[in-house]
């Protein structure tokens, strides 16, 4: 099920103060409480996500809190993508034969 | 093939970071800090080129719900140009029939564009010759990004499925933390070279508060995120035509 930032641990606070740090350092501001609480909790979701993440990652990246970081994967690719091509782009083969970049 | 390059050591030959907010335009964002970038670089023209234009008239209906880097290549030949991001400027939202390509003075146009050979070492020579292109990659791990080299397997972020365009500026390598340690601690016994990781240098268009001032870097070698499979540019001078400057190290 959804992970809700009530069951991340025993540092809810800790959580809280991130979130509220998030909020000043990219002036977010929501609704109503309940938005509030939604957008925590998307947000808890995405530090787990940065977890996982990081622990993939081969080279020297770092994940964690972004701009994006009150946003769902699905409303980032709505905002952000580039959904036309979402699936894949059109089979383009090897279009370019030529080992000379000013053939085309 | 230099070591390493780096276009945004060009003072002024990178337009600034772009933000294309609630609208899917990376492909217009992209092609538009492509054609910035070579007229910058080969005519000392610093330009700003209208990115909105390429959206209001784009040929594949509403621009900011995605679209293709060769379609805005296409829209800047048929219209002859592009206007100046100050005449015509960003709204984040597509008018198509506000598409006005005469009403405008153009400030940039360009004779063609190439795909290049989906080859990483290609790529590098290019860009280190030309100046910089558009890519297309899979932009899964980019949401969370904050900083370092990324560097992806075809299991945690599928090269086919490219789904975000951005402008590929530069390339170098960082000596990895493995690297360092199997210097050090090999010494004793058998001694180790460093490991140095070799990385992309890409501009995105998510504004400058994201990644490492708007920028971000992939491994370079292994095809991560897709990096290779779009490798698109305008072209604005002849074919055997260098850029008056060349790419700092």
């Amino acid at each position: 099920g959804p992970l809700r930032a009530q069951d991340l641990g025993p540092q809810p606070l800790e959580l809280k103060e991130a979130f509220k740090l998030f909020q000043i350092q990219f002036n977010r501001s929501y609704l109503s409480p309940e938005e509030h609480a939604h957008r925590l909790d998307i947000f808890a979701h995405n530090l787990a996500q940065a977890q996982r993440l990081q622990e993939e990652d081969l080279g020297t990246a770092e994940f964690g809190v972004t701009p994006f970081s009150d946003l769902t994967e699905e409303e980032f690719g709505q905002l952000y993508g580039y959904r036309r091509a979402a699936g894949g782009v059109p089979s383009m083969g090897r279009e370019i034969r030529s080992e000379e970049p000013e053939e085309s | 093939v230099p070591f390493s390059c780096d276009w945004r050591k060009v003072a002024g030959a990178i337009s600034p970071i772009k933000d294309q907010k609630n609208c899917n335009c990376c492909w217009a964002m992209a092609a538009a800090g492509n054609i910035e970038t070579l007229w910058r670089i080969s005519f000392w023209d610093f330009v700003d080129v209208s990115v909105q234009e390429l959206l209001d008239c784009s040929r594949c209906g509403d621009g900011c719900q995605g679209g293709f880097v060769w379609d805005a290549f296409i829209t800047v030949l048929n219209n002859s140009g592009l206007a100046s991001e100050k005449d015509y400027p960003f709204q984040g939202k597509v008018r198509a029939h506000r598409c006005h390509p005469k009403k405008y003075q153009k400030v940039a146009w360009i004779q063609d564009f190439i795909m290049l050979q989906n080859n990483e070492h290609r790529i590098a020579q290019y860009l280190a010759t030309y100046g910089p292109i558009t890519v297309t990659i899979n932009m899964k791990p980019l949401r969370l990004y904050r900083k370092g080299v990324i560097k992806a397997t075809p299991t945690t972020c599928d090269p086919q499925l490219v789904d975000h365009s951005v402008l590929l500026v530069g390339f170098g390598s960082v000596k990895s933390e493995e690297g360092i340690w199997a210097e050090t601690v090999s010494s004793q016994s058998q001694p180790q070279p460093p490991h140095p990781t070799p990385y992309w240098i890409l501009k995105n268009s998510w504004g400058a508060q994201w990644g490492e001032k708007g920028y971000f870097r992939l491994h370079r070698g292994s095809n991560t995120c897709g990096i290779t499979k779009f490798p698109l540019t305008a072209r604005v001078q002849k074919p055997d035509m260098k850029p008056r400057v060349s790419c700092p190290p």
